[in-house]
């Protein structure tokens, strides 16, 4: 169990270093949208994002070693989440505006064009406003995002063989691993140790905001699903599929 | 095999 072993200063280069490339969308955006143009960038950038979070979550010191059922639990519960995110994080210096990719932005009256994306819209913008108002440094976006990875399916059911009890085992040292990461990223900041100690709480709380968003926009995904507006297909059907089946 | 079960089987390259 290296990951016991390993500073938070040392998790959270690792962590820094597992981060995914800029994705680009690469596709001639005709505008003004249309509800179905806007939905097809958006889900092919999704899809393109989701394959790297899989080799993103594979360099999580620790994420391997959980079972495979326990990887797979945790990433079909998350990836939503993991999306937005990322999202918020390209978008924190631009208000008003969510940057999917360099070659993929919006402003928040464009999502008129989609039925129900706004409201969605407003809420990615609310949270990506605290994140600024917070001034969230790079190392604890990246503690974050493991932490809702790692955080993302407390499972209800009680681990039944020896491999199962193992993996939640280690998962629940990761979860420790990273808590302390995130401390000690806030701890750098000069802050005092009140003030630690809330921000810590702040940034802790936005998370069942984007827990929120995500559930309001893995809905609204599949209702564009169902109703034919896009193609839901590869990796992202797969991943919606997980949620939809599950809650249904 | 599952798109997802093959991503996170493959070795990193």
């Amino acid at each position: 169990n290296h990951q016991s072993t390993m500073s938070p200063e040392e998790f959270i280069s690792r962590i820094m270093e597992a981060e995914p490339p800029e994705i680009y969308l690469m596709e001639d955006l005709k505008k003004p949208f249309t509800e179905a143009s806007m939905m097809m960038s958006l889900t092919n950038l999704a899809d393109k994002e989701l394959v790297l979070m899989i080799s993103w979550a594979k360099k999580i010191p620790g994420f391997v070693e959980l079972s495979l059922a326990d990887q797979i639990h945790l990433l079909k519960c998350c990836w939503l989440e993991i999306l937005m995110l990322g999202l918020m994080w390209r978008s924190v210096d631009h208000p008003g505006k969510l940057i999917f990719s360099p070659d993929f932005k919006l402003s928040r009256e464009e999502g008129q064009c989609v039925e129900g994306i706004m409201e969605i819209f407003d809420m990615l913008l609310a949270a990506t406003s605290r994140f600024r108002e917070l001034k969230l440094q790079r190392e604890e976006y990246v503690c974050l995002k493991a932490m809702i990875l790692l955080n993302s399916n407390l499972s209800t059911s009680s681990p039944q063989t020896t491999e199962e009890l193992e993996s939640r085992n280690k998962l629940l040292r990761l979860l420790d691993s990273v808590i302390d990461a995130l401390v000690w990223a806030i701890s750098k900041l000069g802050l005092s140790t009140q003030q630690q100690t809330l921000r810590l709480g702040h940034l802790a709380m936005l998370l069942s905001h984007i827990r929120h968003v995500s559930n309001k926009g893995m809905d609204h995904l599949s209702n564009m699903k169902r109703k034919n507006v896009v193609l839901v297909y590869n990796l992202l059907l797969e991943m919606l599929d997980a949620n939809t089946s599950s809650s249904s | 095999h599952t798109k997802l079960l093959q991503l996170l089987t493959t070795k990193p390259e």
